[in-house]
């Protein structure tokens, strides 16, 4: 199983890569 | 060669490297795609730098095959809701380059008469950039394909208008 820091790591770029590709499709409209 | 193939994201993989560990650009210099991502890429990788410092000070790198495991731990969890996006696809080069310095500094720290800007060796990024890829067109190979491909899709998305 993966370890905290993993876990961490894996929701906050998940995070990071919506919010850009949020903002790009908003730059794109 | 197709860009949702193998052997086009492991170049992308490979060239986002090269830019990380700032070697000099392959011959030819990279195209437009690779000039895109770099540039994603690395503002993706500062940010999450600063933002996952706590996280990241607690992830051993000090082999590939940790580099590997962590991340394939890391991407698994991100992309468990079955969520794929250009956003997303990025953020797996960023990790890339994360684990990328992190092996290169817990090799500097176990032979302090390493040089601190000698680079990873070419079997080693090689290794690092076949799993990226692995995971990439395993993974994510459809939805990029119906999405346009990185020389549209994801040029059509980033590239500044």
């Amino acid at each position: 199983a993966p370890a905290e820091a993993e876990i961490e790591c894996a929701l906050q770029l998940r995070r990071i890569g919506d919010k850009l590709n949020f903002l790009q499709k908003l730059l794109n409209l | 060669m197709s860009d949702c193939e193998f052997g086009y994201v492991q170049a992308l993989a490979r060239d986002y490297l090269c830019h990380v560990l700032q070697r000099p650009p392959p011959r030819p210099g990279p195209d437009r795609v690779s000039r895109l991502l770099r540039a994603v890429a690395s503002a993706v990788q500062r940010d999450a730098e600063r933002t996952l410092r706590p996280s990241l000070d607690d992830l051993d790198v000090a082999s590939v095959e940790a580099a590997r495991a962590v991340f394939q731990a890391v991407v698994r969890q991100e992309f468990a809701d079955g969520v794929v996006n250009w956003g997303r696809l990025v953020t797996v080069f960023a990790l890339q380059g994360i684990l990328a310095k992190k092996l290169l500094r817990a090799r500097v720290a176990l032979d302090p008469d390493l040089d601190r800007d000698r680079d990873l060796d070419a079997d080693t990024t090689e290794e690092i950039a076949c799993f990226v890829a692995e995971f990439i067109t395993s993974q994510a190979g459809g939805w990029i394909r119906q999405n346009g491909g990185w020389e549209h899709g994801f040029v059509q998305k980033f590239e500044p208008r």
